[in-house]
């Protein structure tokens, strides 16, 4: 199993829809400070990370819409897919390929200015955010397989009691 | 629970040494500091970089307490496996030749495992099999350019 | 107590907008969570890299936080100013060209103060006047080589 | 006034007696990770510096002294000059140049086993800490001219009350 593909549409600096092809081994990604390579990450993040939004450095689900920036329209809702390679079947579905898509929509209520939907697909057949989270529960998607940014100085700064509670977070 | 904690704390720690020592050519391991008691205490790594004498983490330089953590990083998903990785500057204090551990590490990993990383260090992208970048060139939107296959 | 926090914060806040425009071709300010109560509220950054949207210093990236932080550390100095400045990889999380832009602002205020920076990049190196290197190359002993005068 | 010359003497990672000429303008410093530059830099705070152990990055004073590594002699002494010059009379001593030493010799103590004398020269002169905070309090060493390696990060980090406390420390 590996990460075939990642499309992004109007997610955080991403306007347009952008499919990147991935290939198993190793893949390096760069660019000057501010570009969108963190984004990239967050992208992934998005649909197979935690709920909070925090993980995805956003104060609001609605901030990883494209806000338009300077110059052009912002977007109401926003897109990522991830592709896997399953000819191994590690992903239990019987396919040679799974997409795990999913989308938010802004959606204006009375109440909630920044109110929006979460949708969630699987080959894009609609899901939930636990059909996900049980479809991976055995690919080794633990959480520990990605490292954001700063994650390391954290990881130096912490005190010894902190750093403890990783293991018992193994155990 | 105390058990399970010993049988995690043992396998993480052979682990790491094994990385750090593949990484650094020095010698490291995790300490606990009431080892009777874990819970009592806190956890803390006991470093000796190459050529030098045992360290704990704080009295290291700043590269070395990141290659130190790093290390323990790359423990804990050999210890929790998984198809596919993604680092995002995980490199950021390494000088060119500890960058360059890293990247022949990972360049290692990735027969059996995707790896993606985030870098702006030459080491790390010399060593890669494919490098992408990333640019802002039109103002307000991220662009893709590459799928550059070094066949590396 | 109030009274001398807001000559302070204007005069501060002066001075980072020049730095932070200067540094990047943006524009950035120091903004209080509450103006009328100062020691209510706390400080933040507003910043709007060139070209981009202004936004609040959590929203930025890596290097863009960096230098935005960076920008308020060259205005306190500005606003203190001392005879002699010494900077410890303050430029870590920078691109090339943002390590420029710091390297030719030190530069530019070389001529009245001296500045000593410790760094790792490529960009501070070549606009310094002289360059030390520091070695181990004996185990347990650092060296310095150089004070190489690049009459730069 | 600029900083003339740098010496130390068996000052942390520094075994041997190391003179380092220095110029006004921009001086650059670089090297291998764990090389010994940060401790140049904990050199400087170590003689301007305030009186906590932790800002050069020790858990006691006599951590300062060379520790002989794996294979030399540990030192019973360390000893840091900053040599000034002062043609232009920022320092109020009569004289071109002004240089401070400080020294931490080890004593053994009974109760005491990490006991240390701390030692202060002006001009080779003995002087104490608050001869060197009085002397150099209009020269404009007000701390905030050294940073430190990581500042920048925890700038970053911090909260914006703390942030705010920059500007109460500076009225
Ligand atoms: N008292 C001492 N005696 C001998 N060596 C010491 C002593 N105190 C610290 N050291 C050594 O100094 C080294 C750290 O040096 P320093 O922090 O200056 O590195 P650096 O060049 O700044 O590296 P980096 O680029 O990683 O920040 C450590 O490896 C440590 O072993
Ligand atoms: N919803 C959004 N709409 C448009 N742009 C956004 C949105 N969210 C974030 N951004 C932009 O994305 C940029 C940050 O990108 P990112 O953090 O990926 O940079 P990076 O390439 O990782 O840089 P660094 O090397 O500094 O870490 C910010 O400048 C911000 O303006
Ligand atoms: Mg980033
Ligand atoms: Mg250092």
């Amino acid at each position: 199993m590996y990460l075939k593909k990642l499309e992004v549409d109007k997610f955080k600096s991403f306007s347009k829809h952008l499919t990147v092809p991935l290939f198993p081994g190793f893949t390096a990604i760069t660019g000057p400070n501010g570009s969108g390579k963190s984004n990239l990450c967050d992208a992934i993040l998005f649909v197979l990370g935690p709920k909070s939004p925090k993980t995805v450095r956003a104060g609001r689900l609605t901030d990883l819409i494209y806000n338009g920036g300077r110059s052009k329209q912002a977007a109401s809702q926003c897109k990522v897919s991830l592709v896997f390679d399953n000819e191994d079947r590690t992903i239990p579905i019987e396919s040679g390929e799974v997409t795990l898509t999913r989308v938010i929509r802004k959606v204006k209520k009375e109440n909630d200015p920044d109110g929006y939907y979460s949708y969630f697909y699987i080959n894009d057949r609609s899901a939930s955010l636990n059909d996900f989270t049980n479809l991976l529960s055995n690919s080794g998607m633990n959480g520990y397989n990605i490292i954001q940014q700063g994650t390391i100085t954290r990881l130096v700064d912490m005190v010894p009691s902190e750093r403890r509670k990783l293991i018992d977070d193994l155990a | 629970k105390k058990e399970k904690f010993f049988e995690v704390f043992d396998s993480l720690n052979e682990r790491y040494k094994e990385t750090y020592a593949a990484l650094s050519g020095g010698e490291a391991e995790l300490l606990l500091e009431n080892p009777s008691e874990p819970f009592e205490g806190g956890l803390t790594i006991k470093a000796r970089p190459k050529g030098k004498k045992a360290m704990r983490l704080p009295a290291l330089s700043g590269g070395e307490k990141s290659l130190a953590s790093l290390a323990l990083v790359f423990a804990i998903q050999k210890f929790l496996p998984s198809p596919f990785y993604v680092l995002d500057e995980a490199d950021m204090f390494l000088d060119n030749l500890n960058a360059g551990a890293v990247a022949s590490m990972i360049k290692e990993n990735s027969g059996h495992a995707q790896w993606i990383t985030i870098s702006l260090h030459e080491a790390m992208l010399k060593a890669a099999d494919h490098i992408y970048g990333v640019t802002m060139q039109e103002a307000d939107s991220s662009k893709i350019v590459g799928g550059v296959n070094l066949g590396g």
